[in-house]
This record gives C-alpha cells, structure tokens and sequence, in this order.
C-alpha cells in the first residue's frame, strides 16, 4: 500500500482524528 | 492423540491440525456454540472449554491424559442461548447472548466465592444487533430502538453485575459487528449494515471515522483490525458473497484503510479451497452463501464451510493451510479458535465438541 493508492499516511492519525471529531 | 490426513491444499504450506480431545455431551445434542474460559478453582487457573445448547452451558475442566470433566451446568429459561461471547482476559465468568433471530439477552454465568455456588446474572435486555467480549472484563453492544442506536461499553464487576456503563457515539446506520484494534488499545472498529467500517475512541466515546468498504466487498463483518504503519487492516468476511470468478471464492480479505482520508484498498483474500464453494441451488442465480460462519485469531482464520468441511486460513499467506473433511459421524456445525493457545475448537451437530492442535 502506499500514498498514491491511499492519501497522506500519518502515524498518529488515531490522536489527530480524536482532537478534530467532536466530543 | 491421532493424526489427521489432511486433504490436498492449494498453495505450497500446509500445517497439521492434530486431534487431542472430544467431549461428548450425552445429554445434549444441540451444540449452539464452543468457547474456552479461563478457571480458578482451588489456586490452580485452567483454560476449560465451555459448550451451549439452546437449554444449557456446560463448564468442562481438563484432566490428564485428554480427558474432560464437567465442572458446572447451569440451566437457562425460555430464551434459547445463541451465542456465547468470549471475554479474552476474564477469568471465573462466561459471558452468553439469548434470543430467537436476535439477541435480546446478555447473561453472565459465574461461580460466587462469597455464597461457594454457581449462579447467573442478568447484564443487559433489547433488540441487541452486536455483541463483542473485550479486554479487562468489558463488553461492548449496539442496541437498536425504532428511534435511536446505543452503542454502549460495559465494565464487569466481579459479582455479576455492571460496574460501569460508557457510551460510544453511534453511526447512523446499525452497528453489525465489532473488532478490537490490535497495536492501538484505546480503538474499536464496527462494520454497518451500510457496509462501512466505523472507527471509535474507546477512551472518549468519540466516532472519529466512517470508511466505505465498497461495492466489491458486500456485506462485510469485521472480525479483527490491526494498527500499523499509519493504517488500519481490517479482516473482513463475507457469509454471502457471491462467487466471483475475479476474485475466486473470497471467504476472508484484509483490507488497509487510510483512517486520515478513509480510502482503502484490499491487500490479501483468503479464498476458499478448490472443491469447496458454496452448493449449487438450482435455479438460484446468486447469493449462494460459500460459508456458515467463521473466527478469526491472530493471523488464523477458520470457517465452516457448506460443504460441510472446516477449512483453517493463515491470512498473511492468504491461503488456506488446513481442512477437516465433513467426515463421519456427521458434518461439522461450528468452528472456533480457543482464546489461548493454539486450539480449534470444531463441532458436529451430533454435539460431540474436538480439539485440535494447530
């Protein structure tokens, strides 16, 4: 898999999905 | 303990399953499901196997050489028992779901040390779409009213009852499944009746993404997820997928999301050995169900299939490594990894229970 398939990958995609979802 | 002869698999591994065990219940024969628990019972912890029929569940224990004993039955009431629901880390309770077509019951049957006796307890009531045992003894279910959905995590206490309830912010379409996020303890993923995969923050309550599976994957039940690397692999199976002369006969497929931008892609399918897809119905022009039902472990995946046999698959290879030919004294009905060691648990609808090493 990689960025071209998929989109910009981020490691910490868990931490930044938690501080824009709403609460 | 006797040597199975496996029949000729496709792809160049094959693993052995190796009988070590059969319980036979005389009393039963409506197997409803297997599971193990972990037991305490006088300073010595024990894996025990745990059978249902619809009436009943029986507590087996171990004994030397390959023999087992039953421990405990308890009797339930009217509501037949349809699932039990394995708690991966508990210990001294057992977790069953009742119902008819749908749970409606979530029961916990546990031996009290403070009254030295075996007893039940009542956990949680309604139309239940989805249940799944978690890590240090909790419980998440998504519940559906006419008006509303309620994903709820429940804390066990060491009585029997509810130590604390947390809700999980729903999706609108009904939760069908849910899977616990390996490498990322704090997250829980669903698959909806939309066909999406849903991803929660167990430690807030929050819905941080939904993903389209997408079209080539229909009906899909989640039954593990991985974290690494930035993604999310999802294993997904699909009970009534159609054959599809692209794809084989996927009875399994792992497939990564971007959880940043909700695009995936498959990246490994388990198709179903030669010779063993779903029957031919005539007339039907679809929809032939290629298997009854399936679990997954680890990197393991095993399924009854409908032609009776128990196929096992290792889903980083993406091929299947083992087969149990239906056999006699009649066809395999359930099919279930022991939630410790290396054990698969197969039943025949006559209720004998095997064990088998992996």
């Amino acid at each position: 898999c990689s960025e071209s398939d998929l989109g910009p990958i981020s490691l910490n995609w868990f931490e930044e999905l938690s501080a824009e979802a709403p609460p | 303990a006797e040597q199975l002869s496996l029949a000729p698999l496709d792809g160049p591994a094959q693993e052995s399953l190796q009988l070590v065990s059969e319980l036979k219940d005389l009393s039963s024969s409506c197997a409803v499901d297997v599971s193990t628990v972990w037991w305490e019972a006088a300073g010595s912890r024990e894996l025990c196997v745990v059978t249902a029929c619809e009436s009943s569940v029986t507590l087996w224990k171990p004994l030397v050489p390959d023999r087992w004993e039953k421990v405990q039955i308890w009797q339930l009431g009217e509501i037949p028992v349809i699932q039990i629901v394995p708690l991966p880390d508990a210990c001294n309770v057992v977790c069953i779901a009742l119902g008819d077509l749908e749970i409606a019951e979530i029961r916990l049957l546990l031996y009290s040390s403070e009254h030295d006796s075996f007893k039940q307890s009542l956990l949680k009531t309604g139309t239940i779409k989805a249940v799944l045992g978690l890590k240090e003894r909790r419980l998440v279910s998504s519940c559906r009213t006419v008006q509303e959905q309620q994903v709820e995590i429940t804390s066990l206490s060491e009585t029997g009852g509810s130590k604390d309830r947390q809700t999980l912010l729903p999706p609108e379409e009904t939760v069908l499944a849910f899977a616990e996020v390996e490498g990322m303890g704090e997250a829980l993923v669903g698959t909806t009746a939309a066909n999406s995969v849903v991803v929660w923050n167990l430690k807030t309550g929050q819905l941080l993404r939904k993903m389209p599976v997408g079209y080539s994957y229909p009906a899909s039940i989640c039954h593990r997820a991985y974290a690494d690397s930035g993604l999310l692999f999802v294993v997904l199976s699909h009970p009534h997928a159609k054959e599809s002369e692209a794809r084989g006969n996927p009875a399994f497929c792992v497939i990564a999301f971007n959880p940043r931008t909700a695009r995936s892609r498959g990246v490994m399918f388990s198709s179903l050995p030669h010779g063993h897809a779903g029957r031919q119905v005539p007339g039907a022009s679809g929809c032939v169900p290629l298997y009854l039902e399936g679990d997954v472990r680890d990197t393991l995946a095993t399924a009854v299939l409908t032609s009776g046999a128990i196929a096992v698959w290792d889903l980083l290879l993406g091929h299947c490594t083992a087969l149990l030919p239906p056999g006699s004294p009649g066809t395999w009905a359930l099919a279930r990894w022991a939630t410790a060691g290396a054990w698969l648990l197969a039943g025949r609808r006559d209720g004998t229970v095997c064990l088998y090493q992996y």
